[in-house]
């Protein structure tokens, strides 16, 4: 609590008009920038104290993770920039469930990143722009960022464990098959398909819910277009495909249909307007 | 190629060869958006008479009615299976990263401003604009006290006839969350990871302040130019602002107001070495 309070205190101080606006004279600045970061520097300590606890470590043990905070707005982070092996872990503060693309700077290589249950999941190893490495007040020598997609609970805490690989490098890692604008149905086990009204191949069977898992799938997607809002799209549970004369179809009969129209007239996107 | 496109299942988005967005694909609707930035020089005056005040910490007053453009140039376009960029910057220390995560309806604007020359001895206030073909007839809207959207038109007051002295600054609300502009079509949305000011001061475009290095006290009683440095040149800001691109029919509320709680309040991300722990142990 003590530390908690040295916290809400320095919160309570931002609340002042000069604080909040930017209207404080220069050396206040820079006091109300030493309090506040002292007081985040120091409640941290519940939250290393907290993830320890969660990894059930004993008491007299040493604590099996130091944690540290990075400053993520200039894209640095000593830890993760000079280890081969981090856990990076997340807090939602939130009531709902929320995607959330964590950054983290590193140096150049190869690596792979594990969530909770083990398997490794998709990231990117993307540059850091020159504008970015150049900030006079940058003092780091992380050139490049992991980037991964945290589906997070809500309220909820979740690890992840990155592991710079001793390979040749690579840009990036695919699990999954990425789906384009013009991929809109997947084709496989429970398949799940968007209706589009300039398809006559297609009749659905019956409506579900869209979900977000459904537009990523280990299928290859078929190419096909919709000039139809999205909101008005809605994904389809098909036990069988049928032709337009009510016939079943023949999944790679399709597959094939579409490939050869994707490769007779390209992918289709809304007319550009000038 | 002179064109770049990002693109997910949601959004598609058309660059041109210079790094700068020219168009915006929902699946039924295109239409033209830009997002350039520019820069205000401020005004110096007489601290004497209130109405001649310069541009400082309390007020925005720019020099002239129409701000300075910059030059752009595309400097990287790395795409994956995870987030699509374009990177962009100008002549003017501002730097730019569009970006587009696989799966997400909105797309993103980290920004890098500053620091910001005044060795011309003009102190300058830079901004973003947003510019497309929407018709707003100068309507816009902005959440200024965070709790309530309010209507805004250009050059007019509810209570009152309006004849503005100060044609850009009169335009200009405070931004808590949001601003945004529609038509008949599309409402195109604005959310800031801060609060900002901003305004449509052209049909169809919306400006967001981002950054300010001034050299004289506007006398509101601050008593210092708003110019403060770090390790000898201007301070660098880096922000971020989320797109978010509906049909003005549909209510998107509920989507909206979550967006804005999760760019207030992001996940926090601890990191731990994990030197003498392997992933088999982990």
């Amino acid at each position: 609590m003590f530390v908690l309070n040295e916290l809400k205190s320095a919160m309570g101080m931002m609340q002042h008009h000069d604080a909040v606006t930017g209207t404080e004279k220069q050396h206040v600045a820079h006091d109300y920038e030493r309090i506040l970061h002292e007081a985040l520097e120091d409640s941290s300590i519940i939250a290393k104290q907290a993830f320890n606890k969660i990894v059930q470590r004993d008491g007299d043990k040493p604590p099996l993770f130091q944690y540290e905070r990075c400053s993520f707005n200039e894209s640095s982070c000593d830890l993760t920039e000079r280890s081969d092996q981090f856990v990076v872990t997340l807090y939602n503060p939130l009531g709902w469930k929320v995607k959330y693309p964590v950054r983290v700077p590193v140096m150049e290589g190869t690596y792979t990143v594990y969530a909770p249950n083990g398997e490794a999941i998709d990231s990117q190893l993307v540059g850091i722009p020159d504008f970015v490495k150049n900030i006079p007040t940058r003092e780091s020598n992380a050139t490049h960022e992991v980037v991964f997609l945290a589906h997070l609970h809500p309220m909820g805490v979740k690890s992840f464990y990155v592991k710079r690989e001793k390979k040749e490098k690579r840009e990036s890692k695919m699990n999954d098959y990425y789906l384009h604008f013009n991929d809109y149905f997947k084709i496989g086990d429970n398949a799940k398909m968007v209706e589009f009204e300039n398809n006559p191949m297609l009749k659905p069977v019956f409506k579900s819910n869209y979900e977000d898992n459904d537009l990523k799938t280990k299928e290859p997607g078929i190419g096909v277009n919709s000039e139809k809002s999205m909101n008005s799209m809605k994904p389809i549970d098909i036990d069988v495909l049928k032709d337009k004369d009510g016939d079943n179809l023949d999944i790679e009969e399709l597959r094939r249909l579409v490939d050869e129209r994707d490769r007779a007239t390209g992918p289709k996107f809304p007319e550009l307007s000038d | 190629d002179d064109e770049t496109y990002l693109e997910n299942e949601h959004l598609k988005l058309r660059f041109d060869s210079s790094g700068l967005l020219t168009h915006a694909m929902l699946p039924d609707i295109t239409f033209n958006l830009a997002a350039q930035f520019y820069y205000w020089t401020g005004c110096v005056g007489n601290n004497t008479s209130p109405s001649e005040r310069s541009s400082g910490a309390y007020i925005f007053r720019p020099k002239t009615t129409r701000p300075f453009d910059m030059k752009y140039r595309s400097v990287g376009n790395p795409k994956g299976n995870v987030v699509h960029e374009m990177w962009v910057e100008s002549d003017k220390n501002v730097g730019s990263i569009a970006r587009l995560y696989n799966g997400s309806k909105v797309f993103e604007l980290d920004f890098v401003v500053g620091p910001i020359d005044v060795s011309d001895g003009e102190g300058k206030e830079y901004v973003i604009r947003y510019e497309t073909n929407l018709l707003n007839n100068g309507i816009f809207y902005t959440d200024s006290n965070g709790r309530q959207t309010l209507k805004r038109v250009l050059n007019k007051r509810p209570q009152w006839n309006l004849t503005l002295e100060e044609p850009i600054a009169g335009n200009y609300y405070p931004i808590t969350n949001e601003i945004y502009i529609e038509d008949n079509e599309v409402r195109v949305s604005i959310l800031t990871d801060r609060s900002q000011g901003g305004g449509s001061l052209e049909e169809g475009a919306i400006e967001v302040m981002l950054h300010r290095r001034l050299l004289h006290d506007d006398a509101f009683g601050v008593g210092e130019a708003l110019n403060e440095t770090a390790k000898g040149a201007g301070l660098v800001m880096r922000g971020k602002h989320v797109l978010l691109f509906s049909n003005a029919s549909e209510n998107n509320d509920e989507f909206k107001a979550k967006t804005i709680l999760e760019l207030h309040l992001p996940p926090v991300v601890f990191v731990a070495d994990a030197k003498h722990l392997q992933y088999e142990e982990w």
